[in-house]
């Protein structure tokens, strides 16, 4: 069953947070997510890999607006669930390429990784789902990937 | 404009890989998920979060099933790219809420990554796109899991 790659989207107007070194335990992500949701902030992405030595690092993206508002409030997140470090990236930017099952097929996220690594653009984030399979990159290397991306799938 | 909740899906029949402590460099990924695409893998998830020191975690799911086809070809991959360990684990599934602009309201995934944590199930893996939020969870929880999101959005 042939995937049909509808479209590559992109979005350059976001921040990455990481929320690094916290606490592997029931209540931290839940914690992280309910005090965002008291600010009503929009958020992007999430993902979560590996944790080691019972911690991890939770990173998220929000809309670049909407950082101003946050951050105070990110710095105070940070301390209540015991990160050892806030990170914010406002240099980053989205290439996702969108079509009912993407990741099924690992050659269709293996091609898509690789057309960004000849133009040696380095992967920050990856983040998937059966409709899209998203990489966050730096946003001075956006268009670049946006276009190799475009030429491997719609071209 | 809010957001509708679909339903609550999940998945028992899956193996979790991580590959830790892969070179942080282009090309990585992109060799990974070729490789996997030459063994025609199903591939369920794939989530890359903060690199450290340059080095990275790359950690996907695969079909249960799948993994025995595949096992030896992840010891040579890892290898291959220069991963400090493959981890391969068959105890996970995962529960995820579903419905368009889900990862928008951060106040969404707050309350389902809660109302696991109510019940002291830790969250293993976090991916979301614009229509799923899942997590990934010891498999022994993964009914407790299903039951507690669904309570908390469907009732
Ligand atoms: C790190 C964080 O996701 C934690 N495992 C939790 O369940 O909340
Ligand atoms: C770790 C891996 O994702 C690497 N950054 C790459 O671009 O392939």
């Amino acid at each position: 069953e042939e995937v049909l790659i509808r479209g590559v989207a992109h979005n350059a107007d976001v921040a990455k947070v990481s929320l690094l070194g916290v606490p592997d335990q029931p209540g931290i992500a839940g914690s992280v997510f309910e005090t965002l949701g008291t600010h009503s902030v929009n958020i992007l992405l999430i993902v979560q890999a590996e944790s080691h030595e019972g911690h991890n690092d939770i990173s998220f993206l929000v809309s670049s607006e909407m950082l101003g508002q946050v951050r105070e409030d990110l710095e105070a997140l940070a301390d209540k669930i015991g990160a050892s470090k806030l990170l914010v990236d406002e240099g980053v930017g989205t290439v996702s390429v969108v079509g009912e099952g993407v990741q099924r097929e690992s050659g269709i996220a293996g091609r898509m990784f690789s057309s960004l690594a000849r133009e040696e653009i380095n992967i920050d984030l990856i983040s998937t789902s059966n409709l899209m399979i998203s990489c966050v990159v730096a946003e001075d290397s956006l268009e670049q990937a946006v276009q190799a991306i475009h030429r491997e799938f719609l071209e």
